[in-house]
């Protein structure tokens, strides 16, 4: 069976930009 | 781009392909945030509660250019024209109506891309200020990106006095589209 991950756009958002800031660290 | 499937996926799958979308306009947002003069020298923390109070609303301004109000349709960058009705069965009814009125309004001040580009940075910097450390820094930068956009706009149109006051109080409605909609569900299927 698929699973999803269902989570609200803000936090997608929020996700993205702390990976990028911890990326470029 | 982004490719919103054709009838025959079911539309989770429909969903899942959208919500991918967001991700590279994401980080398109954070690379322009970086681009901004001054925004770098905010401190990290501050960088980063800003986009994420702020990036949404971002969004929402470029997303602009994909609506076309008078037809009700939107266009994605891959050349795929949705019309609302269709668009509606994502369950995002009422972010495209939102949409379509803003981007109606911001529209019709026919802004150039320069200055389409230096009014995405003062919504950028205007952002909830709930979580930033050194509020006068940012406040500051919104001064001078403020005063830099008045400048570009009055030194361009002269003769339209109400132009700029129009254009700031598209700030407001972009706060009420993320106080309204950003907490709209995404959906990633995880192989």
């Amino acid at each position: 069976t698929k699973t999803h991950r269902v989570m609200t756009l803000a936090d997608h958002i929020s996700h993205i930009i702390t990976q990028d800031f911890a990326r470029n660290q | 781009s982004c490719p919103v499937a054709p009838a025959s996926r079911s539309s989770q799958e429909v969903w899942e392909s959208f919500s991918q979308c967001f991700t590279p306009a994401v980080k398109e947002v954070v690379e322009f945030a970086k681009s901004i003069p001054g925004f770098q020298s905010l401190s990290q923390h501050d960088q980063v509660m800003l986009l994420k109070s702020g990036t949404f609303q971002v969004l929402m301004v470029r997303f602009c250019s994909l609506f076309d109000p008078k037809e009700r349709t939107v266009t994605f960058l891959n050349g795929q024209t949705y019309s609302l009705a269709s668009l509606r069965a994502l369950g995002m009814g009422s972010l495209l109506d939102a949409m379509f009125e803003f981007s109606e309004k911001l529209g019709s001040l026919c802004l150039e891309p320069d200055e389409m580009a230096l009014f995405m940075a003062v919504v950028l910097v205007s952002a909830d200020r709930s979580g930033i450390v050194e509020v006068a820094a940012v406040e500051k930068l919104q001064e001078n990106l403020i005063k830099a956009l008045r400048s570009l706009i009055t030194s361009r149109r002269p003769e339209d006095s109400t132009l700029f006051s129009k254009l700031l109080l598209r700030l407001p409605d972009l706060r009420t589209l993320n106080n309204h909609h950003s907490d709209k569900l995404l959906a990633f299927r995880i192989d």
